[in-house]
């Protein structure tokens, strides 16, 4: 499903170039759940914009789904985002001038779903990561956590097949990280979703499948849970 | 040293109104290092703005080192921040223009440090936290954990007698994070400054002499460490 071969991507120039990823090479079936985690600056974030076609590596090839993503042009590259992949940024990413409802929305503009529609599957998707109360607030108006949650929302919202997650509950208190993670385990087990989570919570990663370690640009080890 | 009466946030109206805080009472003393955990949207971020003079409190009092500080002036209580406290944002707040190195030396423009003093601070501060070969890097050009970094590099340059800081290690691998906590424990320890640290990691709150537990705007229960 996913294919990885010898993905480099260097930043800079001359003294200041900096290589965050290194020749990564790397498979993931469908409906695997894996997780990744490594040291900060290690190149987790920018693997995952590999994996999401938000970025192109420099050096290396990356298969998605049999297509080779690396020769595609920025339109087809949408196209793909928008079809195949949820994404939870780091940051959030969330629109400022936008309720939480409204930012939810988003994904679905450019589907044409009719107005009714994103508003139902968008109301879902904030009860879901329990915010309901609070779908008209901008982002200012919520607490870090409860911006991290519109962001899980958000990325839910379409159902895709492919979720990336990057440090989703790196604001959450315990029980409510435990609510995010058993929403994607649902998604894995039940619906067969492809679920790929960064964190630096043992915790959470105690949930996938298989946990990735990478450090300086490089894969550094793989750890593979039994069942 | 810290006295909070009656503290009470009151955000929105009518039907939308949202306590934040309702009736919030503590004392915390000089050279104390104590923590705050809660769930998301429980009220920490909100207290900490009203610890750290950012926001005034709908109802009742702040006494800081013997200063009624709801009755000061803007200004006024702008003094108290630049003096006293250094503060490390859950969203590192830091200008995306500037390279890390004139983040950190921001703080210090207020003071009317010189340009050689100011430099050789901040770039002691960024070494503190393990980021001197970032120096000239722009926040985009980081990592999520090391802007984090850089906020608390910012927060500790002026050596601030109160420090308050929100998730600190929300971002950063439990290694990155263990060095945090030891840079706060060593100013605590060595140098008696006063630490309160918003976490939902009860391994940095071990880290503390006294847990405040808050919920629903409301200090829930209290957890002391005797040693
Ligand atoms: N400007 C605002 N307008 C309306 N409600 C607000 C505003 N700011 C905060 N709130 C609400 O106040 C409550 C407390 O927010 P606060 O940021 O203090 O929570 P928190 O404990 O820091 O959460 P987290 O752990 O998610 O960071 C939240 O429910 C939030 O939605
Ligand atoms: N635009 C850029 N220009 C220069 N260097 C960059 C740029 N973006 C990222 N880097 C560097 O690439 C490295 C990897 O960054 P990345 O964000 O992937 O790390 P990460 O593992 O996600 O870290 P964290 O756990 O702190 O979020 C970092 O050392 C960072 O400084
Ligand atoms: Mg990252
Ligand atoms: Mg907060």
């Amino acid at each position: 499903m996913i294919e990885l071969n010898g993905i480099t991507k260097i930043y800079g120039k001359g003294d200041a170039e900096v290589y965050a990823l290194d020749d990564v090479n790397c498979s993931i079936k469908e409906g695997e759940m894996i997780s990744i985690m490594g040291p900060s600056g290690s190149g987790k974030s920018t693997l995952m914009n590999v994996l999401g076609c938000l970025d192109k590596p420099s050096i290396g090839s990356y298969t998605l789904g049999g297509v080779e993503t690396t020769t595609l042009n920025d339109d087809k590259l949408a196209e793909i985002r928008n079809e195949k992949i949820g994404f939870v940024f780091q940051n959030y990413n969330l629109l400022p001038r936008m309720a939480a409802l409204e930012n939810i929305e988003l994904p679905m503009l450019y589907n044409n779903i009719p107005r009714s529609e994103r508003h139902r599957l968008a109301l879902h998707a904030l009860e879901r990561v329990g915010l309901s109360d609070r779908a008209q607030h901008v982002p200012n108006e919520l607490s870090g956590g409860q911006q991290q949650r519109v962001a899980i929302a958000r990325a839910l919202v379409l159902n895709p097949s492919i979720i990336l997650a990057d440090e989703p509950t790196g604001n959450l208190d315990s029980k409510s990280g435990e609510e995010i993670i058993n929403i994607f385990e649902e998604l894995n087990k039940k619906e067969g979703h492809t679920i790929i989570i960064v964190t630096h919570d043992s915790e959470i990663a105690a949930h996938t499948s298989r946990i990735i370690h990478i450090k300086d640009g490089k894969i550094d080890r793989e750890e593979v849970f039994s069942k």
